[in-house]
C-alpha cells in the first residue's frame, strides 16, 4: 500500500 | 468513495445540522462550548482552502462548502446574535493549549512542507482535540441536554466510520494516510467515555449525566 497523496476526504 | 464514509460525512454533516437548529430554534446556545465551535471553524477554514485549487468532485466541494458555513453561522449565532445566553462561567477550556501543540506538531510531522499540506495537517490535528472544550463543559456542569448529547454522538460517529473507511481503502485501494489515521483514532477515543454513557444511559431516554 502506499501514502495517500492528494487529499480527497473531507 | 465507500458507504463507511459517505455514512460518516452524512453523520459528520446531521451533527452540525442538529447543532445550528438547536441553538436555532430555542434561541439559546446554553450548554454549548463556543471554543469548541470556534475551534471547528478554523478546523474547517484551514483545512478546505484547497477549494480554490484543487477540484475532487462535485460532493467534495458542496460539503465543504456547507461545513464552512454551518460552522461559522454556528459561531455568529453563539457569540453575537445569542451571545446574552452564552455560557461563559463553563465554556473555560484554555484552547491555547490545543492550538499551539497542533500549529507545533504541523511543522513538525508532516507529509510535505508546503503552505496548504502544513494547514491541512494543522486542521487534522486540532480537529482530533476540538471536541475537548465541549467534553469539558459537559463534564463541568455535569449533565448534558439530550439534543447536546445527540449532537455529540454524531459527531463521535463520523470519525469512528472514518476510520473503518481508512481500512477499507487500505485493503481495497492500498492506499493510507497515517497522519490522519492516527489523529482520527485519538478523536474516536475522546468520545469513548462519552459514546458508553450515551448508550447506557441517553438511549434508555435518562439524562446524560456526568459523574461530576
Amino acid at each position: 500500500p502506499v501514502h495517500e497523496q492528494d487529499h480527497d476526504e473531507l | 468513495m465507500n458507504i463507511f464514509r459517505i455514512i460518516g460525512d452524512l453523520s459528520h454533516l446531521l451533527a452540525i445540522i442538529i447543532l445550528l437548529r438547536k441553538i436555532w430554534k430555542t434561541r439559546s446556545c446554553a450548554g454549548i462550548s463556543g471554543k469548541s465551535q470556534i475551534l471547528f471553524a478554523l478546523v474547517y477554514t484551514t483545512r478546505y482552502l484547497d477549494l480554490v485549487t484543487t477540484y475532487v468532485s462535485l460532493y467534495n466541494t458542496v460539503m465543504k462548502i456547507i461545513f464552512i458555513a454551518v460552522s461559522i453561522a454556528t459561531c455568529y449565532l453563539i457569540y453575537m446574535k445569542f451571545k446574552a445566553t452564552y455560557d461563559h462561567n463553563h465554556d473555560t477550556f484554555r484552547i491555547e493549549f490545543l492550538l499551539a501543540p497542533a500549529v507545533i506538531l504541523a511543522l513538525l510531522i508532516n507529509h510535505d512542507f508546503t503552505f496548504l499540506e502544513i494547514l491541512w495537517t494543522f486542521s487534522i490535528y486540532l480537529e482530533s482535540v476540538a471536541i475537548l472544550p465541549q467534553l469539558f463543559m459537559v463534564s463541568k456542569t455535569g449533565e448534558a441536554e439530550s439534543i447536546t448529547s445527540h449532537y455529540l454522538f454524531a459527531l463521535g460517529s463520523y470519525r469512528a466510520l472514518y476510520i473503518l473507511n481508512w481500512i477499507y481503502r487500505y485493503h481495497n485501494e492500498e492506499i493510507y494516510d497515517l497522519i490522519a489515521i492516527v489523529a482520527g483514532i485519538v478523536q474516536t477515543a475522546l468520545y469513548c467515555d462519552f459514546f458508553y454513557l450515551y448508550i447506557t444511559k441517553v438511549l434508555r431516554g435518562k439524562k446524560l449525566q456526568l459523574p461530576a
